[in-house]
C-alpha cells in the first residue's frame, strides 16, 4: 500500500534532514503512481501531487520518526479536503412535488438507483414519491423500474409512446394532481458525445425544472470520467454524483477526479444490487479506498 | 548510416500520457515503453514516422490472436456443434446487449442461433433478452425471473443440441467478481453445462465496459480463476474511452479481444482489429 511504499522511497534517504526537491521526487513519484493506479485521471493526479509537494516542502517530514506514515497521512487528509463533507441531502421544493432528474452513462446504475432513492425517500424522510419511466429506448427498461417500484410499493408513471419529456412532464402533473410529494425521473443510458441524447436531456430538465439533478457514475470509471462529468455538468449543471457497485473492489479514483474538476458534491453511493443498498457519502471512507 | 537507436525523453512522455490516458494502466505502459526502447536499441529508426510505426507495432503484439478453434469472424465454420458460448462480467457492461447483436451477426451468416436467459436474478433480465431474440429472429430457452440459472444454462445447451443449432449464446447476470457465492454460482453453471455437451461452454467471454479503468484487470483475474475466460468483448467504444485496459489483460491472460460494441443498436458490434483499435489510441 501507498505507505509502505513510501517508507521504501525514504529508505534512500535515511540521514537527509531536510527536504529538498532532489530527495522528495521518488516520493512524489510514488504518490502518482498510487493515484493512477487507483484511476485517478493524469492531469488530476499531476495536479493533486503537486499540491503535496508544494505543502511538505520544509514541512519537517523527513525529520518525522516514521515519514512515510506522515507523508501518507498529508495525501489521505488532502483527500478528505478535497471530498468536501459527508452528504445525503436533496433538495426540497417549496411547492410539492420535489422533481429529481437522475442522468448519466449506460449501464451506471440509474434506474436501480432511482428505485433506491424512492425506498430512501420513502423510508427515511417520510415522502411519497412517484417513479417516472422516462427510458424509452431499453427493452423492457420501463418493465425493470416498475418491478423493482412493486417491490417498495411506489407507483410508477410510464406512457406508450417513446417520448420521454413527455414522461417527465406528465409525471409531474400526475403527481401535483395526486399530491404526490416526489417525482423521480430515470432515464436512458446516454453519451456525453450524443447530440441529440444531450439534447433530450436537456429538453427534460427545461420542461420540468427539476429541484435535484444527480449524475449517476460507475465507481469503476477510469480516465474517461471527466471527459463524461464536464459534458453532463456543461448541459445540466447538476446538483451532485452518485457513485454506483462501491461493493465491489475497484479504488475509486474516478469520485476524486470528478469532484476536482466539476466541484459537485457527491451525495450518495450504491453498495449493491438491493434497494436498500445505498448510503450517504463518506469523504473519509473514499480517501481511505483511493490510497488502497 | 546508422538511424537512432534511443528514443528522447520529450516522445516517452508524450506517449505515456496518451497511454494512461487511455487506461492502459502505469505497469502495462512502463512494460510498452521498455519493449520500445529494446526495439529501437536493436533496430533503429530515422524520423519520427518511422518512430510512430515502430510504438503502435509494438503495442499491437501485446494483443493476442484470435484462433480458429474460437473464430472471431460469423461466417467461419464452428469447431463445434453445437458451439456453446457462455457471456459473463460484472454488473451493466453490456452482456445481454452484445449476445443481441451476436445474434444477428450470426444469423446473417446464414447460423442456427440459440438464446438461453441464465440472467434469472435481475429484474426484467428474462424480457430484455426476449426482446433481442425477437428483433434477431432467434428462438430463445427462458424459464422466467428467480428460474435456477445452472437449470437454464443445462436446458439451453441440451435444447441446442436436440435442436441442431450450430451456436448456443448463453446469458448470465452481471456480477461483481470479489462476490465468492456468485462467482461460484457462475462456475456451477459452466460445470452444469458440460454435462450434456462435451467440451461445454467452448467460449466463456468476458464483457468489458471500454469506461472502466485499472480494476478491469481484477475482473479478468477473477473470472478467469472462476470460469477460464477464452475470449473478450469490449463495449461501449462509441464513447470517448479508449478501452486501453484490453491491452494489458490480452497480454497477461492470453486470451484476444473478439469484439466491441459501437453503439446500442443491434448492428453495432464489429470484430476486433487489433492495429485499427491502437491507431485510435493514438487518434
Ligand atoms: N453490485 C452492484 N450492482 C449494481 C449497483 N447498482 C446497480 N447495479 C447493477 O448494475 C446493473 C445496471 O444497473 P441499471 O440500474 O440497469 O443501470 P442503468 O444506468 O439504469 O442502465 P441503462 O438504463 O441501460 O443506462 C444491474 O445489474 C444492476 O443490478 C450497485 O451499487 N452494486
Ligand atoms: N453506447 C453503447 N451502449 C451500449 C453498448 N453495449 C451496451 N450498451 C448499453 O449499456 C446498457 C447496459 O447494457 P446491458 O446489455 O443491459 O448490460 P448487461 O451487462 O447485460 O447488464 P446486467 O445484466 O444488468 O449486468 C444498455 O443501456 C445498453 O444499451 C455499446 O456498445 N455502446
Ligand atoms: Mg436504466
Ligand atoms: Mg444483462
Amino acid at each position: 500500500n501507498l505507505s509502505s511504499n513510501l517508507d521504501k522511497a525514504f529508505q534512500s534517504l535515511k540521514g537527509e534532514s531536510r527536504i529538498t526537491d532532489v530527495n522528495i521526487a521518488e516520493t512524489v513519484r510514488e504518490i502518482r503512481r498510487a493515484l493512477l493506479d487507483a484511476d485517478v485521471n493524469y492531469e488530476v493526479a499531476r495536479q493533486f501531487t503537486a499540491d503535496i509537494k508544494e505543502k511538505v516542502m520544509g514541512s519537517g517530514v523527513l525529520t518525522s520518526v516514521n515519514p512515510g506514515q506522515q507523508f501518507t497521512k498529508i495525501v489521505y487528509d488532502e483527500l478528505v479536503e478535497t471530498f468536501g463533507g459527508e452528504r445525503s441531502d436533496i433538495a426540497q421544493a417549496h411547492t410539492p412535488p420535489t422533481v429529481i432528474l437522475i442522468a448519466g452513462l449506460q449501464g451506471s446504475g440509474k434506474t436501480t438507483f432511482s428505485g433506491k432513492l424512492a425506498r430512501y425517500l420513502k423510508q427515511e424522510h417520510k415522502r411519497n414519491p412517484l417513479l417516472a419511466a422516462a427510458d424509452v429506448y431499453r427493452p423492457a427498461a420501463v418493465n425493470q423500474l416498475k418491478t423493482l417500484a412493486s417491490q417498495i410499493d411506489v407507483p410508477v408513471y410510464s406512457i406508450e409512446q417513446k417520448d420521454a419529456v413527455r414522461v417527465a412532464k406528465e409525471a409531474v402533473s400526475m403527481a401535483k394532481s395526486l399530491a404526490m410529494d416526489t417525482v423521480i425521473i430515470d432515464t436512458a443510458g446516454r453519451l456525453h458525445v450524443d447530440e441529440e441524447m444531450m439534447n433530450e436531456v436537456a429538453e427534460i430538465k427545461k420542461a420540468v425544472n427539476p429541484d435535484e439533478i444527480l449524475f449517476v457514475v460507475d465507481s469503476m470509471t477510469g480516465q474517461d470520467a471527466v471527459n463524461t462529468a464536464k459534458e453532463f455538468n456543461e448541459r445540466l449543471n447538476f446538483n451532485g454524483v452518485v457513485l454506483t457497485k462501491l461493493d465491489g473492489d475497484t479504488r475509486g479514483g474516478a469520485a476524486l477526479s470528478i469532484k476536482t474538476v466539476v466541484d459537485k458534491p457527491i451525495k450518495f453511493v450504491s453498495t449493491g444490487e438491493k434497494l436498500d443498498a445505498i448510503s450517504p457519502f463518506y469523504p473519509d471512507r473514499m480517501a481511505q479506498r483511493i490510497l488502497g | 548510416f546508422v538511424g537512432k537507436d534511443t528514443v528522447d525523453d520529450e516522445t516517452l512522455d508524450e506517449l505515456e500520457e496518451i497511454l494512461i490516458t487511455s487506461d492502459v494502466g502505469v505497469k502495462t505502459t512502463i512494460e510498452i515503453i521498455k519493449r520500445i526502447e529494446k526495439r529501437v536499441a536493436r533496430d533503429k529508426f530515422v524520423g519520427q514516422a518511422e518512430l510512430q510505426a515502430l510504438l503502435r507495432e509494438e503495442i499491437v503484439t501485446l494483443l493476442q490472436e484470435n484462433t480458429a478453434d474460437k473464430p472471431a469472424a460469423f461466417d467461419a465454420p464452428l469447431p463445434n456443434k453445437p458451439h456453446v458460448v457462455l457471456i459473463v462480467g460484472v454488473n451493466g457492461v453490456g452482456k445481454t446487449t452484445t449476445i443481441g447483436k451476436l445474434s444477428y451477426m450470426y444469423k446473417a451468416a446464414g447460423k442456427n442461433v440459440l438464446l438461453g436467459a441464465a440472467d434469472t436474478f435481475r429484474a426484467a433480465a428474462v424480457d430484455q433478452l426476449k426482446i433481442w431474440s425477437e428483433r434477431a429472429g432467434v428462438p430463445i430457452i427462458e424459464q422466467g425471473q428467480n428460474a435456477d440459472p445452472a437449470a437454464v444454462a443445462f436446458d439451453t445447451t441440451a435444447a441446442a443440441k436436440s435442436r441442431g443449432s450450430d451456436i448456443a449464446l448463453i446469458d448470465t447476470a452481471g456480477r461483481l467478481h470479489n462476490k465468492k457465492a456468485l462467482m461460484d454460482e457462475l462456475s456451477k453453471i459452466k460445470r452444469v453445462m458440460s454435462k450434456v455437451v462435451e467440451g461445454a461452454p467452448h467460449e466463456v467471454i468476458l464483457v468489458l465496459d471500454a469506461s472502466t479503468g485499472q480494476n478491469a484487470m481484477q475482473q479478468a483475474k477473477a473470472f478467469t480463476q472462476a470460469v477460464d475466460i477464452t475470449g473478450l468483448a469490449l463495449t461501449k467504444l462509441d464513447g470517448t474511452a479508449k478501452g486501453g485496459i484490453v491491452i494489458g489483460i490480452s497480454h497477461e491472460l492470453n486470451v484476444p479481444v473478439k469484439y466491441i460494441g459501437l453503439g446500442e443498436k443491434i448492428e453495432d458490434l464489429q470484430v476486433f482489429d487489433k492495429k485499427a483499435f491502437v491507431n485510435a489510441l493514438f487518434g
